[in-house]
């Protein structure tokens, strides 16, 4: 473990926390894409579908089961608490366009031939794009709340200490991960937009606009 | 399965 991967894990967990709040406060799920939600709990299941044959660590095991139970919590919350909130007119992207490429990128691009390893592959690819329709809505609507931008801005920050995370392993370890090292650099490049607006409106104080 | 070091990770 190094600074980089505990501090993406941190900020990661931050993310979610952010939203389940802004969520529980306002008692409303205006601005957050259902959509996005419902691809990173397909992520987490597809990927940590090895808590039960593979132990890393208590620390491991334990953030896994956060990220998957949370991110059902925000599910449960936006369809069934505050389903009134969330207009399903403005969550328009289309899934398909992310999750049938991730599924034929995980098939050519994999560790191996298994189940595991496809699922892993497909959850890494998955990843790398499940920002998207929630960065679509943002653009339909224009703005969005300072809680919804802090959520999208920690969620970026986490993939992006990643990156550095890859390189500190592979100077020290000598190992690479090729497929999760590249989905990040996809991934951070999708968020590039966003950490421009945010950098120049929201770091100035001013409400996330977009122009 | 040397090339899956991302499994120890999140």
């Amino acid at each position: 473990m190094n600074i980089f991967r505990f501090l993406a894990d941190l900020s990661h967990m931050a993310s979610i926390v952010i939203l389940i709040l802004q969520i529980r406060k306002t008692k409303s799920a205006a601005g957050v894409s259902y959509k996005t939600q419902f691809l990173y709990a397909l992520v987490f299941v597809t990927r940590y579908i090895d808590i039960f044959f593979h132990y890393v660590s208590l620390y491991n095991t334990f953030m896994k089961i956060f990220f998957v139970t949370s991110t059902i919590y925000i599910l449960y919350l936006m369809r069934v608490q505050y389903k009134p909130s969330h207009d399903p007119n403005i969550d328009t992207f289309r899934i398909e366009y992310i999750i049938a490429p991730s599924a034929v990128l995980a098939l050519i691009i994999n560790h191996g031939y298994t189940l595991y390893e496809i699922l892993w592959s497909f959850s890494v690819w998955l990843e790398s794009g499940a920002i998207l329709p929630q960065l679509f809505m943002l653009q339909r609507t224009g703005e969005a709340e300072t809680l919804t931008v802090h959520y999208i801005f920690a969620l970026g920050i986490y993939r992006l200490l990643y990156i550095p995370n890859w390189i500190y392993r592979y100077v020290t370890e000598g190992r690479v991960e090729p497929i999760a090292f590249l989905a990040s650099l996809i991934q951070t490049a999708l968020y590039s937009d966003f950490f421009y607006i945010y950098y120049t409106k929201v770091m100035q104080g001013k409400k996330f606009e977009l122009p | 399965n040397n090339g899956a070091v991302g499994h120890d990770e999140l």
